[in-house]
């Protein structure tokens, strides 16, 4: 699978909301 | 309870609209359904009456998304008394467009022989939700962060005693799409998209803890009045 940075942001954008 | 179609979203069993004594003998129930792209309301007509009832007719008022028949009421015989008729009248959403109040508030006028008869219904707005719902992931990310906290709603989806998959794909049944999946510090964390008739699309954040059945749902939509009728959806389709 590319690395094309989304899967990141999306795990990034999971802990923003859980931990904010 | 309703239906869930195998190619479409939930269906809500008939419910009456309009009782037979405020319609001179003409009882009509009905619902909505969104089936393979096609919106449809599927009605039910009852002759409560002593005489014959012919030369039916349906219109709608202008309305939030314009919803429209898109064929003439068609009902192939005279209706004798006690009779019933089930008829699908097939929907469109290039009519007219008002806001309404509530947002998904449909006026609606009936004809026959005898008199002209209105009535109001609310249609749920997930027959709204279109099949193409599903956002690009990094167009997702960028709405998201575009979107201003202050158009940020927040619901609690209570007694749902569903896993993450399978919330997921009665969502989807429904036009509602995952787009990513994160699990942090034990919670499933889905982020999700679906898009109405008329363009507006709505994101989505669906927090659900293993074993615990009360979800919590944000919701982020630059028209903020919508996001109430997508919870209700929401609840709509994952109860039933």
């Amino acid at each position: 699978e590319l690395d094309d940075g989304l899967d990141e942001a999306f795990s990034r954008l999971a802990q923003s909301r859980t931990n904010p | 309870s309703g239906v869930g179609t195998l190619s479409g979203s939930y269906v809500a069993p008939k419910a009456v609209w309009l009782p037979a004594m405020k319609a001179k003998g003409l009882e009509i129930s009905g619902t909505f359904t969104r089936q393979v792209g096609s919106i449809s309301m599927d009605l039910q007509l009852t002759n409560k009456a002593l005489q014959v009832m012919t030369d039916f007719a349906i219109q709608f008022n202008r309305n939030s998304f314009g919803l429209a028949p898109a064929a003439p009421l068609q009902v192939h015989a005279p209706l004798s008394p006690n009779q019933t008729v089930e008829l699908s009248l097939p929907l469109n959403t290039v009519g007219s467009v008002m806001k309404m109040e509530p947002l998904n508030n449909l006026q609606v006028a009936v004809k026959n022989n005898i008199d002209v008869f209105y009535f109001s219904t609310l249609y749920p707005l997930h027959v709204l939700f279109v099949e193409d719902g599903k956002m690009d992931r990094q167009m997702f990310l960028a709405t998201w962060k575009d979107i201003p906290n202050e158009n940020e709603a927040q619901f609690q989806i209570r007694d749902c005693p569903l896993n993450t998959e399978t919330a997921s794909n009665k969502l989807q049944s429904s036009n509602i799409f995952t787009v990513a999946k994160r699990n942090v510090e034990g919670q499933d964390m889905l982020y999700q998209s679906l898009k109405l008739t008329n363009g507006i699309w709505v994101l989505a954040e669906l927090r659900i803890q293993p074993g615990n059945p009360n979800f919590t749902l944000s919701l982020k939509c630059r028209a903020p009045e919508v996001s109430q009728h997508v919870y209700q959806a929401y609840e709509t389709i994952l109860k039933n």
